[in-house]
């Protein structure tokens, strides 16, 4: 495949992004409180932050880099491959890739670049409330 | 000018953990 394929044009500069909110945001605008009140207004989605704990070019597949995260409270440890243009979110930063170069190329996308230290941005499924502990539910005349 | 929701960008973003 080539380089490009799989390419999410989400990152392109300029695509819109529409927020939780409604609001219209270009990504390159978007800030970690869009992330933050987005994930709270949608419910049943919590924001989650991953560390970079280890950078290095994949052994595997060349081309690819490996990035190593400790992810949420549990500091789970989550290794993946992506490509090198890949832009991250994060906090307080905005976007980062490992090549901040190739991203601007590819995407447009002013990128910082990424090192080992950086909280990203990740968005997971939260578990819903033991059923002991749920409160006054409204009612929903139309439950599956 | 194609608009993404804001969720669609969430598979792209960081892991999360798999539990």
């Amino acid at each position: 495949p080539g380089p490009a394929a799989g390419n999410p044009s989400h990152f392109m500069k300029g695509a819109i992004i529409q927020l939780a909110t409604g609001e219209l945001k270009r990504v390159e605008d978007l800030q970690t409180q869009d992330f933050v009140r987005s994930a709270e207004l949608s419910g049943g989605l919590k924001i989650d932050s991953s560390m970079v704990v280890d950078i290095r070019a994949s052994q595997q597949r060349p081309g690819l880099v490996t990035l190593h995260f400790t992810v949420g409270e549990q500091q789970s440890k989550v290794t993946i491959d992506v490509p090198p243009e890949h832009p991250f979110f994060v906090f307080g930063q905005g976007w980062s890739s490992y090549s901040p170069e190739r991203t601007a190329q590819l995407y447009g996308l002013a990128c910082h670049q990424m090192q080992v230290g950086d909280v990203c941005v990740s968005i997971t499924l939260q578990r819903p409330p033991s059923p002991q502990k749920a409160t006054a539910q409204p009612h929903h005349p139309q439950q599956r | 000018v194609p608009v993404f929701p804001w969720h669609s960008l969430v598979p792209f973003l960081a892991p999360t953990q798999s539990d």
